[in-house]
């Protein structure tokens, strides 16, 4: 996957 | 200085804060009318008291933070820092890996989880309806995250009420675990709602061999790949066609036969100069 992909971190978030 | 009076009155509101009492931020807006993002401190049903981020605006907002997923180092395999595959090293005796998918373990502070792993009470206290993912640049502080995300979006289908309200209970019922089924039995594909980005700027994270393989514009849940490694999430995109969902999907249990173990199993394929066109 990109870079960009790999040093972002996936942040979850509930509603 | 000046600056100090300014100072003083924001802290002060911030302070003000600790005095709601709230299981959620859906619940701060609905209660307290409070619109703005930033900090807040929620309550579990047992009363325990914790302290995350609310974004107050995406899609009329009340959306609560409860987890990160964070990769320390993509050449780590299944070592310190994956929370959310194994840190045990990558061991088929060991399927589930650190089971943090589906347990009532909270590590991190919600300040740093952009810096590391991230998971609160939240995570299985809240009864949810919707999820919102944001894929902000590693160590970009907490002000900065919406503007800095590459990739924003949420669902509007509701579907959490079919699966136990948040995703401890969708968990224990898709269990993320070596060897559990096959790729047909994987967990609910839903589909999203961007509020940054495109079905086409979602493809383009990804390398150019999964892009022939998966569908853009939803999130799936407890993928399986070819040599039965499960994965917790595929962010932005359904598995259609193959599934070598180790090079795009995220967390994971604590085996995967080619040594890919990781909280990003194989986003790093071809990077070492191995095969072309997975990375």
């Amino acid at each position: 996957a990109s870079k960009e992909m790999t040093e972002a971190a996936v942040l979850l978030f509930y509603r | 200085s000046l600056n100090l009076g300014t100072n003083f009155e924001h802290l002060e509101k911030l302070r003000n804060r600790s005095t709601y009492v709230a299981r959620s931020c859906k619940e701060i807006i609905d209660r307290y009318n409070e619109h703005e993002d930033g900090l807040y401190f929620l309550t579990t049903a047992n009363g325990m008291v914790y302290q995350t981020f609310c974004d107050m605006t995406t899609a009329g907002g009340g959306w609560t933070l409860v987890a990160s997923v964070h990769e320390n180092s993509i050449y780590g395999r299944c070592t310190v820092g994956d929370r959310w595959s194994s840190q045990q090293g990558n061991n088929a005796n060991l399927p589930d890996g650190d089971g943090n998918w589906s347990n009532r373990n909270t590590f991190g502070a919600a300040e740093g989880a952009t810096s590391d792993d991230f998971k609160n009470p939240g995570y299985y206290d809240i009864m949810a309806e919707d999820i919102s993912v944001w894929h902000v640049p590693n160590n970009v502080p907490l002000e900065h995250w919406n503007l800095a995300a590459i990739l924003r979006y949420h669902t509007e289908t509701h579907f959490l009420r079919l699966y136990g309200g948040n995703l401890f209970q969708m968990f224990m019922q898709y269990p993320v675990r070596y060897n559990v089924g096959s790729p047909g039995n994987r967990g609910p594909a839903i589909p999203i709602v961007y509020d940054h980005g495109d079905k086409e700027s979602t493809k383009n994270l990804y390398g150019p061999n999964p892009r022939g393989e998966f569908e853009p514009g939803f999130i799936t849940f407890r993928a399986i790949n070819n040599e039965r490694a499960a994965m917790a999430i595929c962010s932005g995109v359904k598995p259609v066609r193959a599934y070598n969902t180790e090079h795009y999907c995220i967390g994971g249990g604590g085996y995967f036969l080619t040594d890919q173990c990781g909280d990003f199993p194989s986003f790093d394929w071809d990077r070492l100069g191995r095969e072309q066109g997975w990375s």
